[in-house]
């Protein structure tokens, strides 16, 4: 059976879209089947992987509105351009319905365990879920359908630690209430611009706190790339295949498949 | 009377909080008497202008948390390091007040303005509202109870730009639910690096897309030493003074003071 691995963390801008896209196509192209599930209303995973304009017929939505789903599994994913990777798009819309879902609380923080998770792990190897900059109702949903949680943090961002170390209690918090397969894959340092002193300042905070094991040793470059990449609507495997940025994300993916508990 | 300056932008990591913190810092050493309100539950701005570990006895949870305020005004209000600036501080448990206020709309989303507007406009010169990564709960009492949004943008950020453009549309929906003062006061262009295409790319596109008196003639340098005053938890006018980026909020206050009607 196959991984689900939510991206967190609360602190805007840290790299979440980005790892999840980038890792998705990597992963494809080592041969993996996998699912990218955007949690977060403002669709940029969605944005990153679909063809522009395309309006997806069925989203996440469906998945979170009403006590049944309306749809059938199939219905709702939609292909990528990237070999190996299809999408359960977002719509701006499921931001709305956070406040039912808060008063359905808290049986509606299982609704995408139960409608994701078994299905997810047959069909797919690794599912990558998405999500917003805060700990907020999506977040928790994920976290409960999750076994893994992968924490990107920004080099040369303090406040991105303490995102981590909140997604870090979260974990624990989740495990409380009864998710019981979920715990912290690794923390993944992006952004690292090796000229500047607070990327190393962070990196070695980072070594001291936490164990080797609940570090990716693969960190990811800070590279203008990835936002010409962005901007062009591609993964920086597809934009620029030869660049360092890329190659970062090919040796993530294997690192990846080497500690992920695949059948 | 003074101005409300709410600054916004839904997309995460372009720069809120430190645009927010330091332009606060350079209004006050313009001679301003400053007022910023923390909205955001991740409290970075409460954090970035608080002594470290004081714990505020009474912060933006009072504010927003019941029909009374159950305070006085002052009592909220804290003392920064820095000459002219208060703070209304922010504690993690507001985060928790969201499903109340939800299901108390829209009533609930003028609650800031009444508490706030009169007394702020009355005692200080410029108040900044920093905002969450998001267009929720928090973001709608900012722009219920302010006259001008600051819209930072992240000159190598696309989806930074769609932020910007969603905050129009949102500033054009509140004047029709009443608050007829809301207006864009600029946007501002952050992070950019003169060495990147893109940023140069992103500039022209806002050139092309808005009028110049929509545009701070100032925009912001990409400097590591943002990075580094934020672990220090100081403005970079405090840790570094001579730098480009302080200069660069020299100028913003300059240009913002030139622009908003003081009294
Ligand atoms: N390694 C990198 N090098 C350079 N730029 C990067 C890198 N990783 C991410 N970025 C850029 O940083 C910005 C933030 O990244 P991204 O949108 O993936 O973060 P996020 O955590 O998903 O943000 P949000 O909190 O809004 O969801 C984007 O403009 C992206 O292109
Ligand atoms: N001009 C700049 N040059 C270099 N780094 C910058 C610049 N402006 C902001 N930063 C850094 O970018 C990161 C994001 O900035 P900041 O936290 O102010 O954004 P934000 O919009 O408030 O984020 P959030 O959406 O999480 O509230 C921080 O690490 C900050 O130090
Ligand atoms: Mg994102
Ligand atoms: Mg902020």
């Amino acid at each position: 059976a196959g991984s689900i691995v939510a991206v967190v963390n609360n602190k805007g801008g840290v790299g979440k879209t980005t790892v999840t896209c980038n890792l998705a196509h990597a992963l494809g192209l080592a041969g993996c089947r996998v699912l990218v599930v955007d949690l977060d209303s403002q669709c940029n995973s969605t944005q990153m992987l679909l063809p522009p304009g395309l309006e997806p017929q069925h989203s996440f939505y469906e998945f979170m509105a009403s006590d049944e789903l309306t749809v059938s599994w199939h219905e709702c994913l939609v292909p990528t351009a990237y070999e190996g990777v299809s999408c359960l798009p977002n719509v701006p819309e499921t931001a709305g319905l956070e406040p039912q879902l808060i008063l359905q609380a808290p049986a509606s923080f299982l609704r995408l365990r139960h409608r994701l998770r078994d299905q997810a792990r047959q069909q797919f190897d690794v599912t990558l879920l998405d999500n917003p900059p805060n700990i907020g109702t999506f977040v928790l949903c994920a976290l409960h359908a999750a076994d893994f949680v992968l924490v990107p943090v920004k080099a040369g961002s303090a406040f991105s630690v303490e995102g981590l170390l909140k997604a870090v209690r979260l974990i624990n918090e989740i495990r409380r209430q009864g998710n019981l397969d979920l715990r912290l894959l690794r923390l993944l340092i992006n952004q690292v611009d090796r000229r500047t002193s607070i990327s190393k300042t962070i990196a070695a905070q980072l070594a001291a706190a936490f164990r080797p094991d609940q570090v990716f040793a693969t960190s990811i470059p800070m590279n203008t790339l990835f936002e010409q990449a962005e901007m062009a609507r591609q993964t920086i495997l597809a934009f620029a295949p030869q660049s360092s940025g890329s190659r970062a994300f090919h040796d993530l993916a294997r690192e990846l498949l080497a500690i992920l508990p695949l059948s």
